[in-house]
């Protein structure tokens, strides 16, 4: 088991209900039942700790009162810093003992179908609960099987009414509190590390001078490389993570976090991650570099002709505007100009295949109303293909080469935290130039 | 290397961050993740999901980690012994 270093200093707790489960979203869950089933899984703990749990209701005038434990069901964001994020995925959280107001929360999904002894769609809220408590409580997540405290959800239990604790749990609590009916209730302090306190807060800093930088567009090279997407632009670059946070608003300077690249590199053409090993693949001009990580390899730069792109006309390419993985197929794109090739780099018999697909180049205009030449292109999100031009982006479903509704959105405001410009104007749609968009106050 | 989609290896990258595994980027060294490192991360994952340890986003290893799951991290703490690491060292 493992433990958070926080405890509660008292054995009596009371806890109490703010909201309860959407009726809609898990029918037949009424109020009382939410009621019994928390109240069991409170009673899972203190049936092996020497620990009170007290249920606060509402007073005469219909307010809750607060508790130790505040117990509610939420949506999405509900402003604690843990997001929900619709059914499935993260079911519910739990604030660890203390002495801020927010301590010992527990925040169960509320778009989860909630349910007790119910089918596979739904969840059980009895599991989910014990498990929530025991961080309410002071534990962590544990890698012991069985143990209620593993993070992944493990179905409903038997037998509510009978259910016991793990070994691995009620160790873990008992090191906390004590054993029950032990002579001195409340255990000792246990005996591991403390969390150190966390940094003081550090004043925003305004990144003025890159602002306009960052916000105007017109980047370089995008790429998705280690789970985040690098903007480049200039001398530098910018980091937006899953989550959309930027790493930092200020820009990095590529001179000083890719080492090997020639000094005064002020333009990256295109960047992409290989699948196959991991290194990433740098084009500047007639050239390009591979970096094990932020260094390049001996041997770079070499020239472009290596990767065998000849165009449509017979003329070799000499540059590379944008290059990625689709996510459909694995398999590697470069743009340059008006066309495409595609590569297969799987290593096969110990050889790197390093030549285009037969039957490219093709036309860019197979990617229907995408932009050309393009400025950068990454697989994202659930495989979706992301197109950038200027200041606007554009998106195409897993798969797709040719969708109905490919509007432009802005790359400041959606991958770079910049404010929405003012103006309600629409950038203008490349699949039909001339043509005017109408918007609803228009 | 990894035998995932591009798409799958962020979200997996984003995954192990957001439950420990891999620590989240600090703005004033702004690191890049190395492929050592999300490999041991992934091993660490592995070792605490109880599947083998291969270091690779294997379909099981995708698999665990799109199981319904509690918010809180399973490695508690990681940025900041890392930070006091750095701070000893200095």
């Amino acid at each position: 088991y493992a433990l958070s270093g926080l405890k509660w200093d008292k054995t009596d707790l009371t806890w109490s209900i703010h909201s309860y489960p959407n009726p809609s979203t898990s029918p037949g869950l009424a109020n009382n039942v939410v009621e019994d089933l928390l109240t069991r899984a409170f009673k899972a703990w203190s049936d092996v700790a020497p620990l009170n749990f007290h249920q606060l209701r509402r007073d005469s005038n219909g307010a809750t009162a607060k508790g130790d434990i505040r117990v509610s069901f939420d949506s999405m964001f509900h402003e604690d810093g843990y997001p929900f994020d619709g059914q499935g995925g993260t079911l519910a959280h739990a604030f660890f003992p203390g002495t801020l107001d927010i301590s010992g929360d527990t925040h169960f999904d509320d778009d989860e179908i909630w349910s007790y002894a119910g089918d596979s769609r739904s969840t059980d809220l009895f599991t989910v609960a014990v498990h929530e408590f025991g961080h309410a409580l002071g534990l962590s997540h544990s890698s012991s099987d069985p143990s209620i405290m593993r993070p992944y959800y493990q179905g409903p239990v038997e037998d509510i009414a009978h259910f016991k604790l793990a070994m691995d749990d009620r160790l873990a609590i008992q090191q906390l509190y004590g054993v029950k009916d032990a002579d001195r209730p409340g255990g000792d302090d246990p005996d591991f590390p403390r969390l150190p306190s966390p940094p003081p807060p550090r004043p925003t800093q305004h990144s003025d001078p890159s602002f306009q930088e960052r916000c105007q567009g017109g980047f370089d090279a995008i790429g998705n490389i280690r789970g985040e997407v690098f903007f480049f632009k200039g001398a530098q670059f910018w980091r937006t993570q899953r989550d959309g946070s930027l790493v930092s608003l200020n820009p990095a300077q590529i001179k000083n976090f890719w080492i090997g690249l020639p000094e005064g590199t002020n333009k990256i053409d295109a960047v992409y991650e290989r699948k196959s090993d991991s290194r990433i693949i740098f084009f500047i001009g007639s050239q390009y570099w591979v970096f094990k990580d932020t260094v390049a390899m001996a041997g770079y730069p070499r020239p472009l002709s290596d990767w065998g792109m000849k165009k449509k006309s017979g003329e070799r390419v000499n540059r590379v505007d944008a290059a990625f993985i689709w996510a459909h197929n694995g398999k590697t794109y470069l743009f340059s100009g008006g066309e495409f090739w595609r590569f297969n780099e799987n290593i096969e018999n110990g050889q790197r295949t390093m030549q285009p697909e037969q039957g490219y180049p093709r036309e860019n205009t197979l990617w229907e109303g995408m932009p050309a030449p393009i400025d950068g292109i990454i697989s994202w999100g659930e495989g979706n293909t992301y197109f950038f031009k200027d200041n606007s982006y554009w998106m195409l479903t897993k798969g797709v080469l040719n969708q109905d509704d490919v509007t432009p959105k802005s790359i400041a405001v959606d991958w770079l935290r910049c404010p929405a410009p003012p103006s309600t104007s629409t950038p203008a749609n490349p699949r039909f130039p001339k043509k005017c968009t109408c918007n609803f106050l228009g | 290397s990894t035998s995932a989609e591009p798409d799958q290896y962020s979200r997996a990258v984003d995954w192990l961050g957001r439950y420990g595994y891999l620590p989240r980027p600090d703005p004033y060294t702004s690191q890049l993740l190395t492929k050592e490192g999300i490999e041991e991360a992934v091993r660490i994952m592995q070792r605490f999901g109880g599947l083998r340890e291969t270091g690779k986003l294997d379909s099981e290893t995708l698999k665990l980690m799109s199981k319904p799951r509690c918010s809180l991290p399973d490695i508690v703490g990681r940025d900041d012994i890392l930070r006091r690491r750095r701070r000893r060292k200095r």
